[in-house]
């Protein structure tokens, strides 16, 4: 199902669900509900968002059903824990990485996909300050580190 | 007509809102 181009902030969340989908149903049903969060903010009234969004939510309400024995589907308290410690540990692989002086794909994606999961935080609520310091990090350091090797400098 | 078309989308948005406030037991 593509992302109709009104709703592109949230085509790399999306694209986080489908990835995620077998490595961690919870990971991909909240990143596709803060999808559908966002995405009703964005534009729901045109013919194409409407139906992208009315399928978005068939396929929460159906993931819901089939993970309801999950406390972090059936408890968003849990889910939120759930959620924090996965962005935490993308964040704190790259990190390692990064200082221990390995820059490769693998890492910057993990920074990039750190970031995507602090926004997806906010579906549970208000962020904390050092959520937004980790995210506003993690995405600098994944286009920084992404721009250096395009052009074949080294990160410092 | 294009009062009856944002109707019919308000009405859709709506009932989006509330499938949405349902998943979350918000309703």
């Amino acid at each position: 199902m593509a992302v109709p181009p009104q709703l592109k902030a949230i085509q790399h969340h999306y694209r986080t669900a489908l990835e995620h989908d077998k490595r961690d149903p919870v990971v991909a049903y909240y990143c596709r509900l803060y999808a559908m969060q966002t995405g009703m903010k964005l534009d729901s009234k045109t013919p194409e968002c409407r139906k992208f969004l009315v399928k978005l939510m068939d396929h929460l309400e159906k993931m819901k059903q089939e993970l309801s024995s999950n406390e972090s589907i059936s408890q968003e308290i849990v889910g939120n824990a759930h959620i924090e410690n996965y962005a935490l540990k993308m964040f704190l692989y790259a990190d390692n990485e990064d200082r221990s002086g390995l820059f490769h794909k693998n890492m910057i994606k993990s920074f990039y996909t750190a970031s995507l999961l602090f926004d997806v935080l906010s579906v549970f609520g208000e962020l904390s300050e050092e959520n937004i310091q980790q995210r506003k990090y993690a995405r600098w350091k994944a286009t920084y580190i992404h721009n250096c090797l395009k052009n074949g400098e080294t990160p410092q | 007509t294009g009062t009856l078309a944002s109707s019919v989308a308000s009405t859709e948005q709506d009932e989006l809102s509330q499938r949405l406030a349902k998943l979350r037991d918000q309703i």
